[in-house]
């Protein structure tokens, strides 16, 4: 005879209870409460007739695939239980409990008054298989729980462990870092991670893992959890996981893409590598006579640039155009863009005419070049020079005409007033 | 200039002839910087109506209507040095008053400049007020005694007066002597600009920097070289912001 009970509390009774029960009688209750609590059954009064391991008369309480108690008598014996005071609590939310009496009985038994009550689960503190529990927080609730995640963080499909967005990780420059993420520590779970390097075309990606290199593999199939794929143009490298770091990588490819894997399990603390761009070399380079390279290096390669600068007192001529300095940048091919230009001497040129004013040159055949001097004056005595200076201008290093005081701003001329050549007798008075 | 005597050549530098078009003087003036010409502002308009003194702008003379002569020694023969420079634009004082010849000052600016040297030169502007009893020289081609027009430039050397005692000897006459003004002359008369000499320079030497500077330019007077009747001229000093401010001139 079976009872089914759903309810979320109730009692049952031995049969006739609270007269003594018949003998050669079964029943049954099934006990089921929803998902998210367990059962708790407590009696109030026990009496069968006892019988070594209860063979005879018995009360068992047991789930789908375990028997958690097994009563029979009046009181507690190494070879019998009664439930005395003590709840029998089922782990799930399924509870059978079985009154079984046999043909005969000594003397009366009033058998068993049970109540049993549906009792919620906190699912955070008792999940033990890493399968079920939560990955960051776990938050119980009446009847259930759910999990939720740390700052930067976000829970994943499986309501149950936290990935990172990464898909977006671009590296332009031409060496670089790259890290599982929260490396050194153990990286998400449930993550598809994308960091792409992207250099200009003529550049050749090379990398290099570092530290250590810890993905949850496989004894026996590769990397069927987590791992790490890199494409580099046609080639396709990985995956790769386990704890022994591939070597060196030089992908002869300008644009890499690395995918990183994990799945929902593991504490594995990730990866790191370095990367480095090289390009083809170009030719080394000499410095024009009277002037310099920066950075001077025993050897250039794509992309490298170098500022042409000259002496003081010379400028750079290209294309017969005078300027203070000149880029050339090793190219793509291996050639520099720009020959390298010549160093001349700076050229003040003919120097701008002062109004109402003169010019002199110091030197016979009127330099203008670098450190040349000339002398501005007024048209005496009818003009004077403002400010009062010598008028002396020297030929810098720049290619213009400067003076101490003013530097490369000319004076002005301007009217003497109040001073007639033709003085007049004192003033009378 | 009544009772004046000849300009030395190249003594007066400064000074500037402005001409109608058919070579009439009718004013003086005074070259400051290289492009403007200080003189008087009743030279710078026609005569006004005496019941209806009013200046309108159409009572201006416009910039073409006469020219300016530098260089210029002799009256109406033609010297060697002189230079003849058309009008660009003429400003008068904002607060000019035709009927009291307050503030009688007017700026002419050259479309040129002329070319410096020993008989044209800039006059400065003061630095300070002149000192007390200076001796300043009034020169033009003004009207002599008799009326006569003299055939050279003309100078007199006469004391600045005390403006107390100019604003008493005008009182009489109900002319008023005000602060933008300043007065010159003797006491017994004799020495005085006159007609034709408006807009012409009063100079004196700043004897620390050894330069001539503007003093006044003339202005108005009642008569010529009477007694007790000063000349009475524009004072530069009191109206040198104005003077800097529309021609940029510094010393």
């Amino acid at each position: 005879h079976t009872v089914e009970l759903n309810d979320m509390f109730g009692h049952i009774q031995s049969p006739g209870y609270p007269d003594s029960y018949p003998s050669d009688s079964e029943v049954m209750w099934n006990i089921t409460v929803p998902e998210g609590f367990r059962i708790k059954l407590y009696f109030m009064h026990f009496d069968l007739e006892s019988s070594y391991l209860c063979e005879y008369d018995y009360v068992k309480v047991e789930t789908e695939d375990q028997v958690l108690a097994n009563f029979c008598g009046r009181e507690t014996t190494d070879t019998e239980q009664t439930p005395g005071q003590e709840a029998i609590l089922s782990p799930g939310s399924f509870m059978s409990i079985t009154f079984r009496s046999d043909f005969s009985n000594e003397e009366r038994y009033t058998g068993f008054d049970a109540h049993y009550m549906a009792m919620d689960v906190d699912e955070c503190t008792e999940r033990e298989d890493e399968e079920l529990s939560c990955d960051h927080y776990c938050h119980n609730y009446i009847g259930g729980y759910y999990c939720s995640c740390r700052f930067g963080y976000l829970l994943h499909t499986d309501n149950r462990t936290c990935r990172v967005e990464c898909s977006d990780n671009l590296f332009t420059q031409r060496t670089g870092i790259i890290t599982s993420p929260d490396f050194p520590n153990p990286y998400p779970k449930s993550s598809e991670c994308f960091y792409t390097i992207e250099l200009e075309e003529g550049f050749r990606v090379s990398l290099q893992f570092e530290d250590l290199f810890d993905i949850e593999d496989h004894p026996d199939v590769s990397c069927p959890y987590d791992y790490i794929k890199i494409k580099a143009g046609l080639k396709s490298l990985g995956p790769f996981c386990g704890e022994k770091a591939p070597g060196p990588i030089n992908t002869q490819s300008h644009s890499v893409q690395i995918l990183f894997h994990s799945d929902n399990s593991g504490e594995n603390r990730g990866w790191k590598l370095s990367y480095s761009a090289a390009g083809n070399d170009c030719p080394v380079l000499q410095p024009p006579v009277h002037g310099k390279i920066e950075p001077l290096q025993a050897k250039y390669s794509f992309k490298d640039q170098v500022l042409i600068s000259c002496d003081t007192g010379y400028k750079v001529q290209k294309d017969n155009v005078e300027m203070d300095t000149f880029q050339v940048e090793c190219l793509k091919d291996g050639s520099w863009s720009n020959k390298i230009p010549i160093c001349k001497v700076a050229d003040c040129r003919a120097p701008a005419e002062l109004e109402h004013g003169l010019i002199t040159f110091s030197t016979r055949n009127n330099l203008t070049t670098y450190k040349s001097e000339i002398r501005y004056s007024c048209q005496q005595p009818y003009y004077k020079m403002l400010p009062n200076i010598t008028g002396i201008y020297t030929c810098s290093a720049q290619g213009t005409w400067t003076n101490k005081i003013l530097g490369r701003k000319l004076p002005t001329c301007l009217p003497v007033c109040g001073l007639p050549k033709v003085s007049r007798k004192l003033m009378a008075r | 200039i009544f009772n004046g005597r000849q300009v030395q050549k190249g003594t007066t530098p400064w000074i500037a002839m402005l001409t109608h078009p058919g070579g009439q003087p009718f004013c003086g003036g005074s070259l400051l910087g290289t492009n403007w010409i200080v003189t008087a502002a009743h030279c710078l308009h026609q005569l006004l109506d005496p019941e209806n003194q009013i200046l309108h702008d159409s009572d201006l003379i416009r910039p073409s209507d006469f020219k300016i002569i530098l260089g210029k020694h002799w009256r109406l023969q033609s010297d060697e040095n002189e230079q003849h420079l058309m009008v660009k634009r003429i400003i008068l004082h904002p607060l000019y008053s035709p009927t009291t010849f307050e503030n009688d000052v007017g700026l002419v600016e050259l479309l040129k400049s002329p070319m410096l040297n020993d008989f044209v030169m800039p006059i400065c502007l003061p630095e300070g007020p002149p000192e007390e009893g200076a001796m300043v020289i009034v020169s033009g081609w003004g009207k002599q005694f008799l009326q006569r027009f003299p055939d050279t430039l003309m100078e007199i050397e006469i004391p600045i007066v005390d403006h107390r005692t100019c604003q008493d000897a005008y009182a009489q006459l109900r002319k008023n002597v005000t602060a933008d003004m300043i007065c010159a002359g003797e006491k017994e008369g004799g020495k005085d600009a006159c007609a034709g000499d408006s807009g012409g320079p009063m100079v004196t030497l700043d004897k620390e920097r050894g330069q001539w500077y503007l003093v006044g330019t003339v202005s108005w007077g009642d008569d010529c070289g009477k007694k007790d009747r000063y000349g009475v001229y524009s004072y530069i000093h009191h109206n040198k912001n104005w003077i800097q401010m529309v021609t940029g001139v510094r010393n």
